[in-house]
């Protein structure tokens, strides 16, 4: 069945949606079938694939709290074999619905049961989730198979990172006993900025594997791709971001045991 | 009595808290009283104004759920004049717990209405948000006088503006009325990068005025001051950053009509 992937850190403005794009692109175009979920009620990762606020007839909030089949919310993309299921502000009010239901925590699960249990479907699902380790984001790593952990070097990033990792083992060890993580991968790395370096250092020390070789530098087309609707891939090929974006997917499929 | 600025916005990383952290510590440089609420759980601008875990014995979640007057728990900062009501993780609980609670989205006025009762206690008190329009956020604009934005000229932080600023339109009509917006601040600004340039129009001939003339310019010092848990005036008086900071404190001033 598709891999369920959570991209999560509740530090915000990391380069999660930026993450989620383009690895999700990039796989794409590796050959691979991939599911984007957004669960950010900023829907930036729909904005981003240029699903427009018109076109997001059912969105995650559907999915998640309504029980709509994943597979009729799916919107397909420009590039083909990318598909997402897009979201608005309606998923804002999604946090407090489901602390009132039966399913506080696994709404999510229960929702994607029938769309795995079908192979052909995808390869891959990965989730953008917001900015906080709310029911949202709780449930979202409930249903995965392992969560990925943009990085951006910076002090109040990493004072983040352990509070993340600490919140993914409680959910291992009450909710999800096959969640692990996917890594950790470094984000808007400058090399100009000493503490830049300082970070990648302490991260590979503390986490050794588990950081991503590939490091994803500082490229401005990475910011503007999205005003366009469209993945680094399209709107950039030749950039430095997406080339280090194609490289994160190559070593993200090693990492399956399976270029 | 102290005027509450509560410094919002739902995009993560656009520079709430240094914006908050320095902007207050400049203030009080000018020779004001500020208090600074660390309404975020992931207590950054409690780091960043050096407060260690070990000394957060009472935090602003005492405040807001268990109604520990606000003077309990203040802790002052290296720097005379600025107080810091620090927050951990116990805040993230705070959203559930006011959301089965009476005073859903009053809990923080009627915490601070005897704070706020002594003219002498502070002239402004600044509430860092975490990024995320959720009830800590919203109790906070709930309290206060104004609601200052700080906003990264992306294409991302754009597309979430329109939202926040008619999150508090919805808060002035229907839980206080004297919510005004006291603007918005270009934050983590680059002239290299032409997205930059468009976005600050685009601001400026939307928003006209309410954006703050001082714009704050990426500037590598105020990313390290976090990690020496010092404001940017200590860590690096003649650095841009600082210099902007001071700037943006001195038409804040002006704009109250009181410089
Ligand atoms: N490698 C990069 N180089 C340059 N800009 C980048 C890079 N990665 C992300 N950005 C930009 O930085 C900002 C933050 O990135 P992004 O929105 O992907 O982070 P996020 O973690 O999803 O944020 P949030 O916490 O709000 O969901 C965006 O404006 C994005 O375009
Ligand atoms: N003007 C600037 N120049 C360089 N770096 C900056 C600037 N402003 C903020 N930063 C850095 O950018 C990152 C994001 O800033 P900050 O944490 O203040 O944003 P935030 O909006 O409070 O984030 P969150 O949404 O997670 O609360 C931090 O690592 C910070 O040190
Ligand atoms: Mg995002
Ligand atoms: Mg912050």
């Amino acid at each position: 069945p598709p891999k369920v992937v959570t991209v999560v850190n509740q530090k915000g403005g990391v380069g999660k949606t930026t993450t989620a794009i383009n690895l999700a692109s990039s796989l794409v175009s590796l050959g691979k079938k991939v599911v984007l979920v957004d669960f950010d009620p900023q829907g930036n990762a729909s904005t981003g694939l240029g699903v427009g606020l018109e076109d997001r007839t059912l969105t995650s909030y559907d999915v998640l709290v309504d029980k709509c089949p994943l597979k009729d919310a799916l919107v397909s993309c420009r590039q083909e074999g990318l598909w997402i299921v897009p979201s608005n502000s309606d998923l804002s009010s999604a946090d407090l619905t489901l602390a009132g239901g039966k399913e506080k925590v696994t709404a999510f699960s229960s929702s994607l049961a029938e769309f795995l249990s079908d192979p052909k479907e995808a390869d891959y699902i990965f989730v953008d989730c917001p900015p906080s380790l709310n029911l949202l984001t709780i449930n979202a790593l409930v249903a995965s198979d392992s969560a990925l952990v943009p990085l951006q070097p910076e002090f109040f990033a990493l004072e983040g990172l352990s509070q993340l990792l600490l919140t993914i083992r409680d959910i291992r060890k009450v909710a999800n006993e096959s969640l692990r993580l996917e890594g950790v991968v470094l984000t808007m790395y400058d090399r100009r900025n000493n503490l830049t370096g300082q970070v990648e250092e302490d991260a590979r020390k503390n986490l050794g594997q588990l950081v991503f070789e590939t490091v994803i530098p500082r490229n401005v087309k990475l910011s503007e791709a999205p005003s366009y609707g469209e993945p680094i891939l399209s709107y950039s090929p030749s950039s430095s971001g997406n080339k280090a974006y194609m490289m994160l997917a190559e070593e993200f499929l090693k990492r399956q045991g399976g270029l």
